[in-house]
């Protein structure tokens, strides 16, 4: 659906977390903004593949749904 | 399937447990059963035999705490995260931890989690398993809200767990008893364990088959509920939603599940407050709201609290107007008319739908307000009505929505 304005910040902030306690996502410090976010796509990617969504790497409706619902809190990857 | 790195495993087939403590939302004896009936899952497919203790340190440690709790993966209040385990190894290894701000219950129910399920899950880690990508396996991350009374274990499942202990040896081994328990508890009376049948060749589980898909263009087409959301407008029939989106051109058709996994689908009147966006979903002599995606916490709510009598049971239908803040709510040939401002149901109803909405005198399946009309569905077609004049403007099809 079309995502409420307000909500897209605090969307991005729920799947960064989502993926640092699920997917190993370790978020970087780095000047370099675009590289962020590239590490966020394929944290995304692994996810989507995971839960045999479509692999986009962007984080659409179906996969913030899909992480909004409720589960076990061991991570399905792991280092 | 798939195991915790270098698959630890208990070296040994007596493997004990305890119960530290119990959630209040429970009896204790169905706290105690839920998890008796977890491990005998397990020792079902395994040749491991599950003991309980009741003092001292057992291999598997089980407690229910809330937030920070003493490990380094402290809980998330209420939903997200219900609970995890840890997996084979001395100290905290095999322990289960339950997030207490979860409401836990015996059986499945919309108002919580089945604490046999989720317990049956992470004991599935204490024993080595980690998560499984299979939809409908119990080692799925996600909680599936299924009925467990005849459960079995998903041959993912299966495999797993035997690929780290082997199958059973003669038969499915019970949780025993250490000590004479300080409280008497009943031993969960279990069918005397069966010769384990081989198992036929496994089918693959997959959620019961959703009636037929409908299609979009289907002359005789009806529907179960219509509302809006944010901008698009929602068809409902079965298990079933059709989108359409201002913002393009073909109307997606999806399964409800793919929108609300938890809600239960047949739904018989939706509507949106559009300035709380917020949708209300009627099924049967329930409803709940969501926000997008999210349901809001504390439903299902019975619908007398919105001040029907108990003598109604389910609504047809249901529609808000935007222009004066009123939602009507259609049951056989009559319709309420309820405040969202003083969230009351109006004096005077229920009315008769013929008095009020010129040419619709028969019930109504599903309702929509949509460019200053209102339109009434009843079989597979509609009837699109001026209310200001009390005038029929024009009798079509149902799906002539879907540009068909």
């Amino acid at each position: 659906f079309p995502v409420a304005p307000e909500k897209e910040k605090e969307d991005m902030q729920f799947a960064k977390k989502y993926l640092e306690n699920f997917y190993d996502f370790k978020e970087e410090k780095t000047l370099f903004k675009a590289k962020d976010l590239n590490q966020m796509s394929d944290k995304i990617r692994e996810m989507q593949s995971f839960f045999g969504l479509e692999v986009t790497g962007e984080l659409n409706h179906k996969t913030l749904d899909m992480m909004k619902q409720p589960r076990c809190g061991i991570p399905d990857i792991r280092s | 399937y798939s195991t915790f790195p270098h698959s630890p495993t208990w070296k040994k087939e007596d493997v004990t447990y305890r119960i530290l403590n119990y959630t209040p939302d429970m009896l204790q004896a169905d706290v105690e059963e839920a998890i008796a009936r977890a491990f005998q899952l397990w020792s079902s497919v395994t040749p491991l035999r599950f003991t309980r203790v009741y003092s001292g340190q057992a291999d598997i440690m089980i407690s229910f705490a809330a937030g920070f709790h003493g490990d380094f993966y402290s809980f998330d209040g209420p939903g997200g995260t219900l609970a995890h385990a840890y997996p084979p190894g001395n100290g905290i290894g095999g322990d289960a931890h339950f997030d207490e701000d979860e409401n836990w219950t015996k059986f499945t129910t919309y108002s919580g989690y089945n604490l046999f399920l989720v317990a049956a899950h992470e004991l599935g880690h204490s024993l080595g398993l980690s998560h499984s990508n299979v939809f409908g396996a119990l080692m799925y991350p996600i909680y599936m809200a299924t009925d467990t009374r005849d459960y079995q274990l998903h041959q993912d499942d299966i495999d797993g767990i035997q690929a780290l202990y082997g199958p059973p040896k003669e038969s499915p081994a019970l949780p025993t008893k250490a000590f004479p328990p300080q409280e008497p508890t009943e031993m969960i009376p279990a069918e005397a364990p069966t010769e384990m049948s081989p198992r036929e060749e496994p089918t693959e589980i997959t959620p019961s088959k959703p009636p037929q898909r409908p299609d979009d263009c289907d002359p005789h087409l009806t529907f179960d509920a219509i509302t809006t959301l944010r901008g698009e407008t929602l068809f409902f029939k079965d298990s079933y939603v059709w989108r359409k989106s201002p913002y393009f051109s073909e109307i997606e058709h999806d399964t409800i599940f793919s929108f609300w996994p938890s809600l239960i689908a047949g739904f018989d009147a939706a509507y949106e407050v559009d300035n709380k966006d917020r949708v209300l979903f009627f099924k049967d002599d329930q409803y709940w709201a969501v926000s997008g995606y999210s349901i809001q916490s504390g439903f299902p709510k019975p619908i007398q609290n919105l001040g029907f009598p108990t003598s109604v049971r389910k609504i047809d239908a249901a529609v808000h107007d935007q222009n004066t803040k009123r939602t009507y709510f259609f049951v056989g040939k009559q319709y309420w008319s309820f405040n969202e401002n003083t969230q009351s149901m109006e004096r005077g109803y229920p009315r008769k739908i013929a008095a009020d909405f010129r040419g619709i005198g028969h019930p109504v399946d599903a309702a929509l307000q949509k460019n200053g009309y209102f339109y009434f569905f009843h079989g597979s077609n509609q009837y699109e009505v001026d209310i200001k004049k009390k005038k029929l403007i024009r009798i079509m099809k149902s799906n002539s929505w879907f540009n068909c």
